[in-house]
C-alpha cells in the first residue's frame, strides 16, 4: 500500500544517511564544488583536519595563475569590480599524460605534434564553460620584433566524441600571434572544441596538437637559428573560464542588479514565489496604497 | 508625609562624581554596542597555505556587542526586533534578547591548488561581513 511504500522509502533514506559521513551531509546539495574551499571548511569543522595532500603544480602554470589573481582581485582578496566578464571561476589543467607523436620540421617551422590527456575531474556540473584556451609557455621570455603567424591543428582523439552531437571532431584554426614585447606565454582560444565536451560533463579530454609557425617572419636573430620550438614548451596547459552557478559562488551580475534588502532573506523571497497569489496580493495592496 | 518628601527632595538626583552626559548615556546606548570587528587571519594558521595560494591574509570580520532596546532604523532591524525585546523584558525572559549578527557580506577571490594538481581561481559569495544588524 502507499503507506508501507512511503515507510520503506523513509527507512531506506535514513539508512543511507546513517552510512554517510556526518560532515558530508553538510555538503551543498546542488552538487556544488566538492573539492574546493567549502569542502575543506566543512572538514575542519568536523574533524579539524585541513586540506588533503596535493600534487604540486607546474611552476610556470602557478606563475600565470598568480598573475591572473593579481589582475582580478585586490591584495585583501576582494574581486575587482572593473571586470566586464561573467566568469567567477578559472581552472588551469596541465596535461596528465603527454608524448610527442611525430618530429617537427624545423625548416618549415613545424613543431613536433604532441598527444595530450587532460583530467577534468574538478569541473562540477554547476560550472558552465564560457571560454577555453590552450596556454603555451616559453622556457624563457623571448621577444619577437614582428608578428608571427601560426597555424594550429587540433584533433580530439575520443572515439565516442563522434557520437556527441555537434562536436567538431577535428579543428584547424589559424591564429595570428602579435609578439611585440617580452612574452612568457601565448594563448589559443579552443572554446568551440571544448564547449560540447565540458557541457556533456566529460571528465577526460584526449587531443593531439600540431602547431606550425611562419619561420620567415621571425626577425629576431636568435629566433632564426633557434626556431620557435626550442623556446616554446611543447606541452600546453588547458585553461577553462567557467561560470559557477551554485549559491556559494559570487555572481557579479546578480549583485549589480538585485540589491538584497537586509530584512528580506532569500527564503522569504522564495516563500512569496512559492505562493504567487501572495505576491499578487502584496502587489495589489501596494498599488492600492499608492492610489490612496 | 512632609518630612519624607522633603528628605527625598534633599537627596542628590545624580551622584556628584558622575556628570550628566555619562549618566544619560547608560540609558540611551549600551556600553559595548553591536558593531563590526576585525579578525585578520592567515591561512598558514589553519595549515592551509600548502593549497590556498592567495590571498595571503583574510579578514572575515564579525559582529559583536549588545543591541539597544529601541533599535528602530538604526540597524535596519525589522519591528519584530522590538517585539522580541518586549517579550524578553515583560513576558518571558527565556525568550532571548535580539542578537548582533551580520546583515551584509562581500565576496572573496581564492586561488587554490586542487588535489589533482590543477589550479583554481574562484570567487566565493558572502565571505566577509560588511554590516551588522540586531535580530
Amino acid at each position: 500500500s502507499q503507506a508501507s511504500r512511503e515507510a520503506a522509502q523513509i527507512a531506506a533514506s535514513a539508512e543511507l544517511e546513517s552510512e554517510a559521513e556526518p560532515w558530508s551531509l553538510l555538503q551543498p546539495l546542488n552538487g556544488g564544488n566538492r573539492s574546493g574551499l567549502l569542502a575543506a571548511l566543512f572538514k575542519v569543522l568536523y574533524d579539524g583536519q585541513g586540506g588533503a595532500p596535493r600534487l604540486q603544480p607546474d611552476s610556470r602554470a602557478l606563475g600565470y595563475m598568480k598573475r591572473l589573481y593579481k589582475a582580478y582581485a585586490t591584495k585583501e582578496g576582494i574581486p575587482k569590480s572593473n571586470r566586464g566578464h561573467l566568469y567567477n571561476t578559472v581552472r588551469l589543467f596541465t596535461p596528465c599524460a603527454q608524448h610527442k607523436q611525430a618530429p617537427g620540421d624545423q625548416v618549415a617551422g613545424t613543431l613536433p605534434s604532441v598527444d595530450l590527456l587532460f583530467n577534468l575531474d574538478c569541473v562540477t556540473a554547476v560550472e558552465h564553460l564560457l571560454k577555453s584556451v590552450l596556454l603555451y609557455t616559453f622556457n624563457n621570455s623571448v621577444s619577437f620584433p614582428s608578428a608571427v603567424k601560426c597555424v594550429c591543428n587540433l584533433v580530439i582523439k575520443e572515439p565516442e566524441s563522434k557520437t556527441l552531437p555537434g562536436t567538431p571532431y577535428s579543428f584547424t584554426f589559424n591564429s595570428q600571434f602579435e609578439f611585440r614585447k617580452k612574452y612568457k606565454w601565448i594563448e589559443m582560444d579552443v572554446t568551440p572544441l571544448l564547449q560540447p565536451l565540458v557541457a556533456s560533463n566529460k571528465k577526460s579530454i584526449h587531443m593531439s596538437v600540431n602547431l606550425t609557425c611562419g619561420k620567415d617572419q621571425l626577425q629576431h636573430p636568435s629566433a632564426q637559428d633557434s626556431p620557435l620550438n626550442t623556446t616554446l614548451l611543447l606541452f600546453p596547459s588547458l585553461l577553462l573560464y567557467l561560470n559557477d552557478t551554485s549559491a556559494q559562488a559570487y555572481h557579479r551580475w546578480h549583485s549589480l542588479h538585485y540589491k538584497r534588502r537586509p530584512s528580506q532573506g532569500p527564503d522569504q523571497k522564495r516563500d512569496l514565489s512559492a505562493c504567487p497569489e501572495g505576491e499578487g496580493a502584496a502587489e495589489g495592496i501596494r498599488s492600492s496604497r499608492h492610489r490612496r | 508625609s512632609q518630612e519624607a518628601v522633603s528628605s527625598e527632595l534633599k537627596k542628590p538626583l545624580v551622584p556628584a562624581s558622575l556628570n550628566l552626559s555619562e549618566y544619560f548615556k547608560q540609558f540611551l546606548f549600551p556600553q559595548n554596542e553591536c558593531e563590526l570587528h576585525d579578525f585578520r587571519l592567515s591561512f598558514s594558521q589553519l595549515k592551509w597555505d600548502n593549497w590556498i595560494v592567495a590571498p595571503q591574509r583574510y579578514n572575515p570580520r564579525y559582529c559583536k556587542g549588545d543591541c539597544p532596546r529601541a533599535v528602530g532604523h538604526r540597524y535596519g532591524s525589522p519591528v519584530h526586533t522590538m517585539v522580541q525585546n518586549i517579550i524578553h523584558e515583560k513576558l518571558d525572559s527565556s525568550v532571548p534578547r535580539p542578537s548582533c549578527v551580520p546583515a551584509k557580506y562581500s565576496p572573496l577571490s581564492v586561488l587554490t591548488i586542487e588535489s589533482d594538481g590543477s589550479i583554481t581561481y574562484k570567487e566565493y559569495e558572502d565571505m566577509i561581513a560588511t554590516k551588522c544588524t540586531c535580530r
